[in-house]
């Protein structure tokens, strides 16, 4: 028997919001530790890594490790059915084909909402994620990360992140012209979370799609922070830290011929 | 133009 309980449905929701453009079905594994997921898309450009820990919970379950099978766009038909501060309860048993999502509304105790969804089969590779050290890592408001990427991929299907020591530097061109965005790295006393930290042993510059990027900034409702740790012509490793637990995505550099 | 990388190059399969 699985059973777990989120406070906040919209947690849930926002998490399934930010992996619904490029990846279709996903392996959601529950065990005593919490919630993962792991996915690549089809392409093998981007990998995206979630893990809600126990603590994420407000009551949580798991009697025997299994993994919930999802097609992200039924998931998210259901999801989109709930207040953002309904309580959401999800449960299956440990054979069953099932995913019972329950629905209670905080301000109306008297209704409550309850969905199945059909389990898929999923033949999911596993990647081993190798433990890597980056040599640039930058850290900022994920709102400010989420509109650079959204203005510059108006003017170019690629991207490049250009770290160095004293700032970062976003950069687009495309066939109506160019464009970038330079951000020095500042600490705002007293407003951490508007700060941009830099921390860079060696300047790095790598090449991104921006459809990929787009991807990556969508979960930028989930954190206030976001953080970009780079290295030469290995992916990108892109973090937003949750209360219990991490969202992240890989992405593959683009190389020149 | 640039050419997008595979991760499958980078990670292992398990």
């Amino acid at each position: 028997m699985f059973e777990a309980k989120l406070n906040e449905a919209s947690v849930f929701k926002k998490i399934v919001e930010s992996v619904k453009d490029g990846f279709k079905n996903c392996n959601f594994d529950c065990s005593e530790e919490g919630i993962s997921m792991e996915s690549m898309d089809d392409a093998h450009i981007a990998l995206v890594s979630m893990k809600l820990g126990v603590e994420a919970f407000s009551s949580y379950r798991c009697d025997r490790s299994i993994s919930l099978g999802l097609n992200i766009e039924s998931l998210l038909k259901v999801l989109r059915t709930a207040n953002n501060n309904d309580v959401l309860t999800m449960r299956a048993e440990d054979d069953g084909d099932l995913l019972t999502l329950v629905f209670e509304d905080s301000s109306n105790p008297d209704r409550i909402s309850e969905y199945n969804l059909k389990l898929l089969n999923i033949d999911q590779e596993h990647m081993s994620i190798p433990e890597q050290e980056y040599t640039a890592t930058v850290t900022l408001p994920s709102s400010e990360y989420q509109r650079i990427i959204r203005d510059l991929t108006q003017l170019g299907d690629s991207i490049t992140i250009d770290a160095a020591k004293d700032g970062v530097r976003f950069t687009a061109e495309g066939d109506i012209g160019s464009g970038s965005v330079s951000l020095k790295a500042n600490t705002n006393v007293g407003e951490d979370e508007k700060s941009i930290d830099i921390a860079v042993e060696e300047p790095v510059a790598l090449g991104f799609n921006s459809k990929y990027l787009t991807q990556t900034c969508k979960a930028a409702p989930l954190a206030p922070r976001v953080s970009l740790n780079m290295c030469k012509r290995i992916p990108i490793f892109i973090s937003y830290k949750l209360q219990a637990g991490h969202f992240s995505f890989f992405l593959a550099p683009q190389i020149s011929e | 133009t640039p050419i997008q990388n595979d991760l499958g190059e980078f990670f292992t399969m398990v």
